[in-house]
């Protein structure tokens, strides 16, 4: 996956069976943003793989004021990267 | 606003809290 910058995680261990996962995302290098981060403490949050997009939460994170709105594309970007590893992982397991 | 919480008007919410000092870059 490409450095974005921005590091997404798995915030807790991955049963693989639920459809929703906690993730954690924080900014690892500022300077590959366009914008001023908010914070520069991790984010977590719940991400329902089926129903939900990276881009979706990416959105609603530059609409609580986490960035700026130059940069939803890389943090959505970030999320899927982590989301399409999780999902190839469960694919390989099952 | 570390350790603080944003529930976003779709209903996700945001837990802030620190970065692990482990999971921080060197400079």
């Amino acid at each position: 996956a490409e450095d974005t910058g921005v590091r997404v995680e798995l915030a807790e261990e991955d049963n693989g069976r639920k459809s929703t996962i906690a993730l954690r995302l924080w900014v690892e290098d500022p300077k590959k943003l366009k914008g001023k981060p908010k914070d520069n403490g991790a984010i977590e949050f719940t991400f329902d793989l089926e129903k939900e997009t990276p881009e979706d939460v990416a959105q609603e994170m530059v609409e609580s004021g986490f960035f700026h709105e130059s940069d939803v594309k890389i943090v959505g970007k970030s999320i899927r990267d982590r989301v399409a590893l999780i999902q190839w992982r469960r694919s390989r397991i099952r | 606003s570390l350790n603080a919480q944003v529930v976003h008007s779709a209903g996700r919410r945001f837990i802030v809290s620190p970065v692990p000092e482990s999971r921080l870059r060197e400079p």
